[in-house]
This record gives C-alpha cells, sequence and structure tokens, in this order.
C-alpha cells in the first residue's frame, strides 16, 4: 500500500 | 533545520502580532472573523492529533498554542471587541472553501482513516484560509500596517516550509506529497499579497492596492 509519511510538522 | 525553524517562528510571531495588535488597539478592525474561524478549525482537525501521536515536548507544546490562541482570539472577536463594521465587509462565502476542502480530502488522502482524512482536510482548508482576510482587504483597499506584517509572516511560514520538505527530501529521503502540493498552492494564493506588501510596505508606504 502506500506509505504514509509521519506527521511530524506542524 | 534552519527553514522549518524559521517556518515555525514566524508562524508563531504572525500569532503574537496579531493578538498584540488587538490588545493594543482594543479592536479588531480590519481583520477577518472568518479568516480566523477557519484556522481554528485548521488547528482543530490537524493537531489533535496530539492525544495519540507524540512527536516531541517542541510539537506538543506549540501545537496547544496554536489551537488555544486561535480559539482565544476569535472569542476577543466575537465577545470582546465585536466589530460589525468590519464584519459587513467579511462576507467571502467560506461554506465553499469548507466543503471544497472535506470533498478533496475525501478523495486526496494517506489512507481512508478519520485521522489521516482530518490531517488532509487541514492542509486543503489552510491552503486556502486567508482568503476571506486578502478578499477583506481588496474590498478596503488600504490596511493598518500590523494587519499585513501579520499576514505577512502567517504567510511566510508555509511557503519557508518548501525549501524544508526540499531539504528533508534530499537528506531523509521524506516526502509528503499531500503537505508539498497545498504548500504551493497556499504560496501560490499568498504571492500577489508578497509582491505588493514587498513593493508597499517594506519602502515604507502606506499599504494600499494599486
Amino acid at each position: 500500500g502506500k506509505k504514509i509519511p509521519n506527521h511530524d510538522e506542524l | 533545520n534552519i527553514f522549518r525553524a524559521a517556518g515555525d517562528l514566524s508562524h508563531l510571531i504572525s500569532i503574537l502580532i496579531l493578538l498584540n495588535t488587538i490588545q493594543k488597539s482594543r479592536s479588531i478592525a480590519g481583520i477577518s472573523l472568518k479568516t480566523q474561524i477557519l484556522y481554528v478549525l485548521v488547528f482543530l482537525t490537524r493537531y489533535l492529533d496530539l492525544t495519540y501521536r507524540y512527536v516531541s515536548i517542541y510539537n506538543t507544546l506549540m501545537k496547544l498554542f496554536f489551537i488555544s490562541s486561535s480559539i482565544y482570539i476569535v472569542y476577543l472577536m466575537i465577545y470582546k471587541f465585536k466589530n460589525t463594521e468590519t464584519e459587513q465587509i467579511d462576507t467571502f462565502p467560506i461554506e465553499y472553501l469548507i466543503g471544497g476542502s472535506f470533498i478533496l480530502s475525501l478523495i486526496f488522502n494517506y489512507k481512508f482513516q478519520f485521522g489521516e482524512i482530518l490531517w488532509s482536510f487541514s492542509l486543503w482548508l489552510e491552503s486556502v484560509a486567508i482568503l476571506p482576510q486578502l478578499f477583506m482587504l481588496q474590498r478596503t483597499g488600504e490596511a493598518r500596517t500590523l494587519t499585513t506584517h501579520y499576514i505577512f509572516a502567517l504567510g511566510a511560514y508555509r511557503t519557508l516550509y518548501i525549501p524544508n520538505w526540499i531539504f528533508r527530501w534530499i537528506s531523509e529521503g521524506r516526502v509528503d506529497y499531500l503537505a508539498i502540493f497545498t504548500g504551493i498552492v497556499q504560496t501560490i494564493i499568498y504571492s500577489d499579497f508578497f509582491y505588493i506588501y514587498y513593493h508597499r510596505v517594506l519602502k515604507g508606504f502606506k499599504f494600499e492596492l494599486p
């Protein structure tokens, strides 16, 4: 599946 | 990295300028309530992930700050310094922005999952959230300098994130297509404003639209 980028930004 | 740090700093400064402007002048003249309400929505839908996702203490504190300050600003605008004159020119139909962002978030997301859809919705909505404010500027034709500094700092935040994403792509191989695309859309929406800001405000003229 698609890779989810880590949501570590604001 | 430096771009991300500068972007976050500029985001922080924009809120402080806005709060300071309202508190000092005891007025919200020229500030779009609709844009501020959209930011509350943006911050709530994106940052409530702090309840289940831990990144860092810095990240958590910033999220708490943006959620609480945006709600506080809306509170000030509605209850404390209500301005019917400004409200009358704040007529941008935001339901289309909210509806459009919602539809886009259903189509474009990393996973069809509640949290991911909310994240995508917040990105789309943020990219257009300034429109009611810019629309108001256009209608009045001029703005207080502090208001323009606020809009500039807010626009600079996402614009500075663009080199940050390029930097992270090169150094970490990390790519967030959604954030990058919506960030570019947002920067394009600001570009006209940036141009006028540069030519008028920085050269000491009053902010007036040509």
